[in-house]
């Protein structure tokens, strides 16, 4: 379970990464 | 290139497909301080403290630097997890960090890799006498949305292999004057430079 929240807090976080890269 | 190998990968060992991308982006991020000078070529910096550096320094933006650090925390949990982990959220984790090694890319950083690791150089432009010290490199430049190609020469005796990511470095205590080449693509005779310094940069 805690892997899966750490996964899915990657998500989140590689898509904001993403934004601020454009 | 990276990239594909990683996806061929994954489709038969996932786990040995998410250590090649980690291996990936921790490559990636030194050619990144290489380029930037953060870092000399031969320096050695864990990954951790290449982020920091990095990151100290305004060259990765903030959420990629948080990134890095939750992608190295989820991949080490998966290593060393005594359960066994999912196909599924290996793969899932393989497409954040394919994401991940994207947006490493949109760094505004120019890289060079190696096109063609040597050619014959000539003394004049019908292409028969070769110079007998230098070789033709060809390198690529990339940063994000420009590329382009440049020859320059180099030592016969250095080995690089195409794809191989080189510093920035050039000697102009030597010196090559004008010389010609022939394109490996186009088979077509070209002028290579006119006079410039000889390269000297050395693999990443």
């Amino acid at each position: 379970v805690e892997l899966e929240s750490n996964v899915e807090q990657l998500r989140e976080t590689v898509e904001k990464a993403e934004r601020e890269s454009l | 290139a990276a990239i594909d190998k990683i996806v061929d990968l994954s489709a038969t060992e996932p786990l040995a497909a998410l250590l090649k991308l980690s291996q990936t982006l921790e490559k990636e991020l030194k050619v990144l301080a290489v380029s930037t000078a953060v870092l000399r070529s031969n320096q050695r910096s864990s990954p951790r403290q290449l982020i920091r550096l990095m990151a100290s320094k305004n060259i990765l933006p903030p959420h990629t630097v948080e990134s890095l650090d939750q992608f190295r925390d989820v991949r080490n949990k998966i290593i060393h997890e005594s359960v066994e982990i999912s196909h599924s959220t290996i793969f899932k984790v393989l497409d954040i960090g394919l994401q991940l090694l994207k947006t490493l890319r949109q760094v505004p950083v120019e890289v060079i890799t190696v096109n063609h690791p040597g050619i014959p150089i000539y003394k004049d432009e019908d292409c028969v006498e070769e110079y007998e010290e230098v070789k033709g490199i060809i390198l690529y430049y990339t940063s994000p949305g420009t590329e382009m190609t440049k020859i320059w020469p180099v030592r016969k005796n250095v080995d690089f292999q195409k794809g191989d990511y080189v510093t920035k470095d050039w000697d102009c205590n030597y010196q090559w004057g004008q010389a010609w080449y022939i394109d490996p693509v186009t088979d077509k005779k070209k002028i290579a430079w006119t006079g410039v310094c000889e390269f000297v940069g050395v693999r990443v």
